[in-house]
């Protein structure tokens, strides 16, 4: 078929492998080519993965040949890496691609006649948001494809209550005939596997129409608020009550309306703002804090949100202005002690909870700069009573500065992308935290059973989120495990508990196993590194350095693309190493263009060598 | 549904049974002075019975309220729904969770029952009875005691508040009945002169699988002359 070939490479597969075992999944792609032409050509792999999830493995494989990879340190790694750029070769490399992903891209030249087949494995633990696990696929083949297919089975022990796969470029009946998705019990099952027909562009065209976002969601049976699940001495416990009361919220929103807000951001800050005015309840209570150079509130105090409040507060939104410069402590101080006082005095219901939501899209030019000083002025005004959320406006704000910010306060930031859908952006940052069903949680297990535990204690449980907590059993063969979790809902105190017996524990070992039997002791390690990864964002000195050394150790034992580690791809060549690397790309970095793959030379008989990497 | 009520001072039970039609809410308990009211539903099984003597009925959803908390709780087998105010939570009986506020704690035991205490006041205990999803005439339904009764006050009422208070009777005359291990007597209660019958019911909440049986003497006719006033007293519009 010639109008397979493309520049002489035909692509004979790609496929996409996905295997989610209780929200953890292990994703595979695959893609084989051969060179048909009569000269060596350069055949390209790129993979857009989630920037969530760690790449656990890639292979190449000419000709029958596998080169597996291998985890290093980075900085070892990082040495290799320099000394063959030094010599003019060069790497494969992940980076940025759009809000949600990084692109993996290695290309490698093949010989005429020659198979060349590349497989990259990642992992990652999907997070529930607004009532559902999503699995985010991008899909861009550069030609058509012989035996195009993604595959996903999931298999959740709480049962399956709802399976949905959606592709952005599915437009016609004949490409929505190459899908199926069905459910039933546990398990799930995704596929979309389109002929070469299907995917041309139009009838009579050799480009391929597959390009766009293919997305699978899916939510697990809700029948008891907790699930525990454990395998080979690993434990993970799920936490997702539903039906419970919202707990009423004090919000205190610090908004930046310096010179850079002018226009676009403020306009859709204040759309956002009324979106999110109507979708206040009537329990809650709110203010605005406005800063520039100077710090300007709506109420002195908290106002609840009655229908004349919201009114009025519509009315001031509406004519916020954008004036000069950026006073971000000033602005964030003044709401932090908006909250505490509104507390003290007794000005908002005591069974409530407090939070500050910090927006801005530049850095501390104003008042106190120094975002060191910032952050301690923040974190002893607050004192862990409640938490801070930021969200970084658009490319020009330090973006680890309002990390560190949120992380120090129990909160988390978010990047606010500047684009036509800023306003749904910040709206929807609003909705995952708009309805708290429980504060102050704790999942606490019977001392000295467990260890290496995960994060056990959260400031708000959100409804449609949910809490997932790992650990070791102490004793491998424990046949009795009990956990409680201890949270203050809206109206009245809750303890939940769950037990597992020995038969129950054996019983869903048994049907676990065969699927994926290691899930759970990844899972923790990936919850772990994450965690730790996080952490180690606001430690600093011996602290930072312990905790990076458990990230790392933990890296290399599970074989994870992290920050800290490189995935190296060895080949000898001519008694000469060739070397490629990719980075992953932390959110802090900024303005990174779309992957540019560099190469790594392989020119029979040569023998090239590649990188992995993360950051 | 049958009751059964234990009278301490006789060291003795008396029980009988309410037939009523699925659907009859019943006022079990009303405490003026402590705001406590407990409403019963009728259930009958999955295929009604022509005859009204073979029929079977089960309380198959409670309502409990506080007046003074603004707290209402409704209990069916399959969820456990509680409002504060206009606010509600719901539980499923597969939940282990215990849900304490000012003045209440509400315990629910995975499967097996609600543990409801007011202060340190009266406690009811809702017992959940499974029975086999697909028995073809059977269904779940629940069981409600009440612990600490004599916490409540004089004015409660009810078909089973009204047995909160010291209650005497006389039995006399016994002899066998038409069933021999069933024998009859006359019993002199509430200034009423009846015809009971010794048997047994069970008290399922230690396991309400099992069950553990208690004697007593059974009033026929729906407790006719042992309740005060008529059955059609007890029978209200709605579970709240």
């Amino acid at each position: 078929l010639p109008e397979m070939v493309v520049d002489g490479i035909e692509v004979y597969s790609t496929k996409i492998h996905c295997r989610v075992t209780s929200r953890f999944a292990h994703n595979t792609v695959t893609t084989r080519a051969t060179n048909r032409a009569e000269t060596a050509k350069e055949v390209s792999f790129d993979v857009e993965l989630p920037k969530t999830a760690f790449i656990t493995n890639f292979t190449l494989t000419i000709d029958g040949v596998t080169y597996p990879g291998n985890i290093k340190e980075k900085e070892v790694a990082q040495k290799q890496y320099d000394r063959a750029v030094s010599q003019g070769k060069t790497a494969g490399l992940v980076k940025a691609s759009g809000r949600k992903l990084e692109k993996f891209t290695v290309s490698v030249n093949v010989a005429a006649g020659s198979k060349v087949t590349f497989e990259l494995t990642y992992e990652e633990l999907l997070k529930r948001n607004k009532g559902k696990y999503e699995m985010y696929l991008k899909v861009r083949p550069k030609q058509l494809v012989k035996h195009f297919e993604i595959t996903a089975d999931i298999f959740e022990p709480q049962g399956i209550s709802s399976l949905d796969a959606q592709a952005s470029f599915i437009t016609n009946d004949l490409l929505a005939s190459a899908l199926t998705k069905s459910f039933s019990g546990k398990k799930g099952h995704v596929s979309f596997k389109p002929s070469v027909d299907q995917q041309r562009s139009c009838p009579t065209c050799t480009d391929s129409l597959l390009d766009g976002d293919f997305t699978i969601t899916y939510d697990v049976n809700r029948e008891s608020p907790a699930n525990v699940q454990i395998v080979n001495g690993y434990f993970v416990h799920f936490f997702a009550p539903h039906g419970l009361p919202v707990v009423p919220k004090n919000v205190v929103f610090v908004i930046d309306v310096s010179g850079s807000m002018y226009y676009q951001k403020l306009k859709q800050t204040k759309e956002a703002l009324l979106k999110i005015l109507e979708d206040m309840k009537e329990n809650d209570y709110l203010n605005f804090v406005l800063f520039a150079s100077k710090v300007r509130v709506w109420k002195d105090h908290l106002i609840q949100a009655t229908p004349e409040n919201i009114q009025e507060a519509r009315a001031f939104v509406s004519n916020i202005a954008a004036e000069d410069t950026t006073n971000i402590n000033g602005g964030l101080l003044r709401g932090i002690e908006m909250l505490k006082k509104a507390r003290e005095e007794h000005q908002v219901p005591e069974r409530s909870t407090s939070i500050v939501i910090l927006l801005t899209d530049g850095i501390a030019n104003e008042g106190v700069s120094r975002p060191e000083d910032i952050q301690a002025n923040a974190r002893n005004a607050i004192g862990g009573k409640f938490p801070l959320y930021s969200l970084g406006f658009g490319d020009n704000v330090d973006y680890g500065f309002l990390e560190k910010l949120a992380l120090e306060n129990n909160g988390f930031a978010r990047r606010i992308y500047e684009a036509s859908d800023a306003t749904l952006q910040l709206q929807d940052f609003y909705e995952e935290i708009a309805n708290p069903l429980l504060t102050g949680v704790e999942v606490e297990y019977p001392q000295n059973a467990i260890l290496d535990l995960t994060q056990n204690t959260y400031k708000h449980y959100y409804d449609g989120s949910e809490i997932v907590v790992a650990g070791k059993l102490a004793d491998k063969d424990m046949n009795h495990f009990k956990a409680d979790v201890k949270g203050h809902g809206a109206f009245n105190d809750l303890s939940f508990t769950e037990e597992l017996d020995a038969e129950e524990m054996e019983k869903a070992r048994q049907e676990q196993d065969y699927i994926f039997g290691d899930y759970i002791e990844r899972l923790w390690a990936y919850l772990t590194i994450e965690q730790l990864l996080d952490k180690r964002k606001k430690a600093q000195g011996e602290e930072k350095e312990n905790l990076t050394a458990q990230a790392l150790e933990l890296s290399l034992k599970y074989h994870f693309v992290t920050p800290l580690t490189s995935m190296v791809v060895t080949k000898p060549e001519d008694n000469e190493d060739q070397t490629a690397i990719a980075d992953k790309p932390g959110d802090d970095q900024v303005d990174v263009p779309p992957s540019s793959a560099v190469l790594v030379g392989y020119q029979p008989p040569q023998t090239p060598y590649y990188y992995v990497d993360g950051d | 549904p049958h009751f059964i009520i234990r009278v301490p001072g006789k060291n003795d039970a008396l029980c009988f049974n309410i037939d009523e039609d699925p659907g009859t809410v019943l006022r079990l308990i009303h405490d003026p002075v402590t705001g406590l009211t407990v409403h019963g539903e009728i259930i009958g099984d999955k295929v009604a019975s022509a005859d009204s003597k073979t029929r079977n009925t089960y309380f198959g959803k409670l309502g409990i309220a506080n007046a003074y908390l603004d707290v209402r709780i409704e209990v069916t087998p399959e969820k456990i729904s509680l409002w504060n105010g206009e606010a509600q939570s719901t539980f499923s009986w597969l939940d282990t969770v215990t849900v304490t506020q000012n003045g209440m704690t509400m315990a629910i035991n995975r499967k097996k029952n609600i543990v409801l205490s007011f202060g340190d006041g009266v406690t009811f205990v809702v017992v959940l009875h499974q029975v086999w999803k697909k028995h073809p005439v059977h269904r779940d339904f629940l069981g409600f005691y009440v612990v600490d009764s004599h916490r409540m006050s004089a004015q409660t009422h009810g078909l089973l508040g009204q047995f909160f208070h010291p209650l005497d009777f006389e039995v006399s005359d016994i002899r066998p009945g038409l069933d021999p291990s069933k024998p009859v007597a006359t019993m002199v209660v509430k200034n009423h002169q009846l015809k009971v019958t010794r048997g047994s019911q069970k008290d399922y909440r230690r396991d309400a699988s099992v069950g553990v049986k208690v004697a007593c003497w059974f009033i026929h006719n729906n407790g006719e002359g042992l309740l005060d006033g008529d059955l059609k007293d007890y029978i209200v519009p709605a579970l709240f």
